[in-house]
C-alpha cells in the first residue's frame, strides 16, 4: 500500500515588512492548518485524492484571507471573477471554469464539469448557465466584499495596473 | 490563488487550483490557474502540480505540464524537475511565483522564487508543516 501525503498553497506576492501582524499570521496559519487537516482526514480514511484536494480548497475558498472564493480580489469593474481547475491523475480527466461570479466554491463547479459534463473547460456566462442547471446557489455581492481587498483595488483602479494577491505598493496607505 | 495536491493510498494523484485573479484586472483576463497544463496538472505516472504567481508567465512556460514532462521524458526526480522549472525556466522569462507538487511515492516539492508564499503540507511520515515564507 502506498503512503498518503498532501500539500496546499495560498497565494503569491510581496508581503512588505510590517504588513503581517502577529495576529494576522495566527489567522493565516489556523486556516492553512484547518484546510490541510480536512484534506488529510479524507486520505486517512481511505478517501481518494480528488476528494482530498477539493475538501482542502473548499476551506481556503471560504476564508476571506486568500484570493479565491470569498476572498477574491476586485476586478477593474469592481466585480469578482473567479477561475478554478481540477485534474485526476489516475484517468487524466479534468475540469475547469473561468470568469464566474457568485459561486461560493468554484472548485466544486470545476469538479462537476470534470465528472458530469462532456467538456473540460467552461467560461463566463456559459459556465454560469451550467452552474444554474446543476442547482448552484449564487451568493450575494456582499458575501465577497472585504475591506482590505476593496482598498487594494481603490489604490490602483485608475492606474491601468493590476497586481498579485498580496502585493502592496511601498507607499501604500494600508501596508 | 489557492491550490492543493494529494496522493492517496492507491497512489492516485490529484491537483486543484482556485483563484480570484489579479486586483484591477480587466478585459476578461484569465491566468494560469484554470488552464490544465499551465497552472494545474496531474498524472499518476509523474506528479500532480498546482501553481501560483503571475499567470501570464506560467501560461507561456506551460509550467505544470513542463514539470511532468521533465520527469517522464528526462527522468528527473520531482525535486529536480520542480527546481528546474521554477528557478531556471520560469525565471529566465521573468516569471515570479511558485508551485506545489507531489509524486506517486508521496514526495512533496514546494519551490518558489518570490515572497509571500503560504504553504502547508503533511508528508508520508505524517509530519505537518505550516509556513508563511515572507
Amino acid at each position: 500500500m502506498k503512503k498518503i501525503a498532501l500539500a496546499i498553497h495560498g497565494g503569491a506576492g510581496t508581503l512588505l515588512k510590517g504588513m503581517m501582524t502577529a495576529e494576522k499570521e495566527v489567522s493565516y496559519k489556523k486556516t492553512l492548518e484547518a484546510a490541510i487537516t480536512a484534506g488529510y482526514n479524507i486520505l486517512e480514511h481511505n478517501g481518494n485524492s480528488v476528494d482530498a484536494v477539493v475538501e482542502a480548497l473548499k476551506l481556503l475558498e471560504d476564508s476571506p484571507l486568500f484570493n479565491a472564493g470569498k476572498g477574491s480580489v476586485f476586478t477593474n469593474a469592481g466585480t469578482h471573477e473567479m477561475d478554478a481547475a481540477i485534474m485526476n491523475g489516475g484517468n487524466l480527466e479534468a475540469g475547469a471554469v473561468s470568469l464566474i461570479s457568485g459561486i461560493k466554491n468554484p472548485v466544486l463547479l470545476a469538479k462537476d464539469i470534470m465528472e458530469k459534463s462532456e467538456h473540460v473547460f467552461l467560461a463566463g456566462t456559459g459556465a454560469m448557465d451550467y452552474a444554474e442547471l446543476l442547482g448552484y446557489k449564487l451568493e450575494p455581492e456582499d458575501y465577497f466584499y472585504d475591506e482590505f481587498r476593496f482598498q487594494q483595488w481603490q489604490e490602483i483602479k485608475n492606474s491601468g495596473n493590476f497586481q498579485l494577491d498580496h502585493s502592496v505598493k511601498k507607499d501604500s496607505k494600508f501596508g | 490563488t489557492v491550490g492543493a495536491v494529494a496522493c492517496d493510498f492507491e497512489g492516485n494523484l490529484a491537483a486543484a487550483t482556485s483563484t480570484g485573479g489579479m486586483t484591477n484586472k480587466k478585459f476578461g483576463r484569465i491566468g494560469d490557474s484554470s488552464m490544465i497544463g499551465a497552472g494545474t496538472y496531474a498524472n499518476n505516472k509523474t506528479c500532480a502540480v498546482s501553481c501560483t504567481g503571475s499567470g501570464e508567465f506560467f501560461i507561456r512556460a506551460v509550467v505544470a505540464y513542463d514539470v511532468s514532462c521533465l520527469m517522464e521524458f528526462k527522468g528527473l526526480s520531482l525535486k529536480e524537475a520542480t527546481e528546474e522549472v521554477v528557478q531556471n525556466r520560469l525565471l529566465s522569462i521573468g516569471g515570479d511565483g511558485g508551485l506545489i507538487a507531489i509524486d506517486a511515492e508521496g514526495n512533496i516539492a514546494m519551490p518558489f522564487n518570490t515572497e509571500g508564499m503560504y504553504r502547508a503540507s503533511i508528508d508520508t511520515q505524517g509530519n505537518k508543516n505550516i509556513a508563511i515564507y515572507k
